[in-house]
């Protein structure tokens, strides 16, 4: 699930 | 979540905070350009539409509805209230920020990480955070003496953002595969449209004297 983790920040 | 990170999240609060104490202080909103609220109100509105759908953390999605709630009502306030919309420089509030919309909308159709509706809304509303500030500079600069507080909330706005950088090159130095480069291109840009604010912030600090940006 990176995708996740590319949108982590606010 | 680093140190940058958070230290950037807690800048970017801070600012917003001093904005809220600003026009709830002195029931005034002058020296506060409306325009960049509305483009700053869009920017989360586009950045964040995944709140509900993509749950990263508790301290992740409180934030969300904090930016979007004030930033929402900061707008409304100064749109709205009876008070507070009367001391709203509109004669001197004129950046045409629909074309910020529209150039940052179309960049992010051209340059995006995937050609997806939540990708490209996410990618437009980095582009236009870069822009953003741009009618509030230009509002500065028109309206001579900048009180305090005023001062206070761009500085910390454009100091969130560098935060930021540093966290992004934490990140890539610590993580494998990181790579955020749209944002991170794009936050440079940013920071950099302060570089001459923040000059100006400093000889007020270093001078004690009153901020005042030349015309």
């Amino acid at each position: 699930r990176s995708q996740d983790a590319s949108k982590d920040e606010l | 979540m680093n140190i940058f990170r958070f230290a950037g999240d807690m800048t970017h609060l801070i600012s917003i905070l001093v904005l809220l104490l600003k026009i709830y202080a002195t029931k005034s909103c002058s020296g506060i350009s409306r325009k960049t609220q509305e483009l700053y109100a869009l920017v989360f509105l586009a950045r964040y539409v995944d709140i509900f759908t993509e749950f990263i953390s508790v301290y992740n999605t409180i934030m969300k509805i904090v930016f979007i709630a004030s930033t929402l009502a900061i707008v409304w306030c100064m749109r709205g209230h009876r008070v507070v919309r009367r001391s709203y420089d509109k004669e001197l509030d004129t950046f045409r920020h629909y074309f910020l919309i529209a150039a940052s909308l179309v960049l992010a159709l051209l340059v995006h990480e995937k050609f997806t509706f939540q990708e490209i809304l996410w990618a437009f509303s980095i582009y236009l955070e870069a822009v953003a500030i741009l009618p509030q500079l230009v509002l500065l600069q028109r309206s001579g003496n900048v009180d305090n507080l005023t001062g206070q909330y761009v500085f910390f706005l454009g100091a969130y953002r560098g935060l930021y950088i540093l966290n992004w090159i934490y990140r890539y130095f610590t993580e494998p595969h990181f790579s955020r480069w749209i944002a991170c291109v794009s936050g440079l840009v940013q920071t950099a449209l302060y570089a001459d604010f923040f000059y100006y912030y400093f000889l007020s600090w270093k001078n004690n004297a009153k901020l005042k940006l030349p015309a």
